[in-house]
């Protein structure tokens, strides 16, 4: 089949339609925090915004067509990646804070309470200063995060089927569309077309860091949720495991 | 994976 016949900038514009609202946490914050209250709140927040999450990857291009066991097992690959990219990218203008939402700001240091959080706050802050040196777009920002989506599991597993064979067929063209869309944004810039290669290169080079801090991120919460910190349930525990079940 | 599957399946509102 060919191609989306959508041009680079139609499919920016369309992911861009699919961002998901801004989301509150909602909650008293009683401060100072403790290590429960804080991972309490995270888990809370990170709960509104799997869900918001999964009708953002509904919205992407194509998401829809792939098989149903790919769409689960790119979302259960990459779903904390792509939280702590849309955190890094609501942080980028507040150097040395992490913006989970807008009723629940975090200065570095508040991390203290929360053993072994510090460790990934500041690979956290030291990515968003990056994107924040770089100046990120946020047509680059959209096209970043369903990169993260649709490259998650492609390392993981080959495919048997007829169908696992067809349905990442549909994969691979659906990440040239979007690469193409990360290479039409940064055309927009004005830079020359050594530098846009260089940018296209330094963007794509910190998609291993958001990897990597998820990583540590995910060992964090299972250590929490395996301690009793706090009570992971409902679809985070479901994520959770999915990530915990499979590493184990 | 039943809630994200359920999330998954329903048609978008």
């Amino acid at each position: 089949s060919p191609r989306l016949a959508l041009t680079p900038e139609q499919f920016i514009s369309r992911i861009m339609e699919a961002e998901p609202p801004q989301i509150y946490l909602m909650e008293e914050l009683k401060k100072p925090f403790t290590e429960s209250s804080m991972m309490m709140s995270l888990t809370n927040l990170a709960d509104k915004e799997l869900v918001l999450m999964i009708s953002w990857a509904k919205k992407i291009p194509g998401f829809m067509e792939l098989s149903l066991s790919d769409q689960i097992h790119l979302l259960k690959c990459c779903w904390l990646e792509i939280l702590m990219l849309g955190l890094m990218w609501r942080s980028v203008d507040h150097p040395g804070k992490l913006i989970f939402s807008p009723d629940f700001k975090l200065n570095r240091d508040e991390g203290q309470c929360v053993e072994g959080i510090m460790e990934i706050f500041d690979m956290l802050l030291a990515a968003t200063s990056r994107f924040r040196e770089l100046k990120l777009q946020r047509e680059e920002y959209v096209c970043l995060k369903a990169m993260i989506l649709l490259n998650s599991n492609l390392c993981n597993t080959t495919p048997q089927t007829a169908e696992e064979v067809e349905s990442r067929a549909k994969l691979l063209r659906l990440l040239d569309s979007v690469i193409d869309a990360l290479v039409w944004a940064i055309s927009k810039l004005g830079l020359s077309s050594q530098q846009q290669t260089l940018r296209l290169g330094h963007l794509t080079m910190l998609l291993s860091h958001i990897r990597h801090v998820s990583n540590k991120g995910m060992d964090h919460l299972s250590t929490m949720k395996r301690k009793n910190v706090v009570l992971v349930y409902d679809l985070l525990l479901e994520m959770l495991d999915a990530n915990t079940s499979s590493s184990s | 994976h039943t809630k994200l599957l359920q999330l998954l399946t329903t048609k978008p509102e």
